[in-house]
């Protein structure tokens, strides 16, 4: 199913970008 | 459904409602007292967004326009000298949002770029990790329009 595959690629780059931004670890001040 | 100019403001709205904050954040409307805002970003950084700061939003502005104008210039200046002076991030390039049009008309562009800032103060904040983990959790669709307002606001990260 053309619909299911793209559903899991969305929620592949969804989940890559937001665990990237997790270990991106930028807010630490001062 | 909605068009893309007002998808971000109604997905962040989505968003701000995970805050739990005491004031409502149901519409625009309710959104553009300011009220609502400035309790998330209490919850944000609370050393920053401090209680002297939230002392100085009013809570009960109803219609009156001057009043929700007055809150949202305060909270759109406190959010932008965070950028500044505890992320150190210059976001002079991101077009900021105009807080009249807010207060006036609850507009739904400028709304979305007002949230759009307080989103990247919650993504890059100490409690970032929390933060994420909850947008992680949250619709697709809404995590979609997530994930492209953070792309915006980190543009020009490296600069």
């Amino acid at each position: 199913d053309p619909n299911m595959k793209a559903g899991a690629a969305n929620e592949g780059v969804l989940a890559n970008f937001f665990n990237s931004l997790l270990s991106k670890k930028t807010g630490s001040p001062g | 459904m909605e068009n893309s100019e007002t998808a971000l403001a109604e997905s962040l709205i989505i968003w701000l409602q995970t805050f739990n904050t005491p004031a409502p954040c149901r519409t625009m409307e309710e959104l553009a007292t300011g009220a609502a805002m400035s309790q998330a970003l209490h919850q944000i950084d609370p050393t920053w967004f401090n209680e002297a700061w939230m002392g100085r939003i009013k809570t009960d502005v109803e219609d009156n326009w001057r009043l929700k104008m007055s809150n949202l210039k305060k909270i759109l200046q406190k959010v932008v000298d965070y950028y500044n002076e505890v992320l150190s991030q210059d976001i002079s390039y991101f077009p900021l949002p105009d807080v009249s049009l807010v207060a006036e008309h609850s507009e739904p562009v400028e709304m979305g770029r007002l949230l759009q800032l307080i989103l990247g103060c919650a993504v890059r904040c100490e409690q970032q990790q929390e933060y994420i983990q909850i947008i992680m959790t949250m619709e697709e669709s809404v995590q979609h329009v997530v994930m492209k307002a953070i792309q915006e606001l980190m543009k020009k990260d490296h600069s």
